[in-house]
């Protein structure tokens, strides 16, 4: 769950997002 | 006055500020429902998560962020995230709510256990806010203006922020002398805010120290 994830891996997954769009 | 290119620019950042925020039920279940410590602290939980995914979102969108090298990007979002949610926050405690609801969620805070020590500063600094009757365009250029802060840890190339970082403040200190013409002073104190946000991190990394032992 994303309560489980880190400041960091919260931001690089959100990030992420963009470059599979 | 400000030029064709700032009004879009500014337009564009108030859009994607309004757009990108906290799912609508998330932010009501912290009002509606009643919990216990724990079920406060993982709601708390939850909404800073999505705090952190919308405010990415937002970042996306501040022109030329995503020209940044990708490292410098993820030094930037996780040196402002906590300065960025509390800037967020303060909106809440700003807003007009309905009444009785800032004080529903002023006492769940409080009730999180989170120490005195911690809340206290908080709340100062959402009163401080409170008290410069923010407009939407000046939250949202606060907001991009905290995220590009060329001097965060990590951060190798200062010079490429500096440059995303300045049009902004240009814009909002022509904002600010033109819906404040008679407080001089607001700009600075609007920059003077995001000192105190830099304290509160500071205070937040601690804060999390201790509510995790807790």
């Amino acid at each position: 769950p994303a309560n489980n994830l880190g400041l960091e891996d919260i931001i690089r997954k959100a990030l992420m997002g963009n470059l599979e769009d | 006055e400000l030029t064709r290119e700032q009004h879009t620019l500014l337009n564009f950042l108030v859009d994607s500020y309004n757009k990108h925020r906290i799912p609508q039920d998330m932010a009501k279940k912290l009002l509606q429902e009643q919990f216990n410590a724990e079920e406060n602290f993982l709601l708390l939980t939850e909404m800073a998560t999505s705090h952190v995914q919308v405010l990415v979102e937002f970042t996306k969108n501040i022109p030329g962020f995503l020209g940044l090298d990708h490292e410098d990007q993820i030094a930037l979002l996780k040196g402002s995230a906590v300065e960025a949610m509390f800037l967020r926050s303060a909106q809440v405690f700003t807003r007009k709510m309905p009444s009785g609801h800032s004080e529903l969620l002023e006492d769940r805070i409080r009730k999180s256990g989170i120490s005195d020590e911690f809340i206290t500063p908080m709340f100062n600094f959402y009163n401080s806010i409170g008290q410069l009757h923010m407009l939407q365009e000046e939250q949202a250029l606060l907001t991009a203006i905290t995220i590009l802060t060329p001097e965060r840890p990590y951060v190798k190339d200062q010079q490429a922020v500096e440059r995303l970082q300045d049009p902004m403040l240009d814009v909002l200190r022509r904002i600010c002398a033109l819906h404040h013409p008679h407080q001089p002073q607001h700009f600075a104190r609007l920059l003077g805010r995001l000192t105190e946000l830099r304290t509160l991190n500071h205070h937040h990394a601690e804060m999390l120290t201790s509510w995790r032992t807790s």
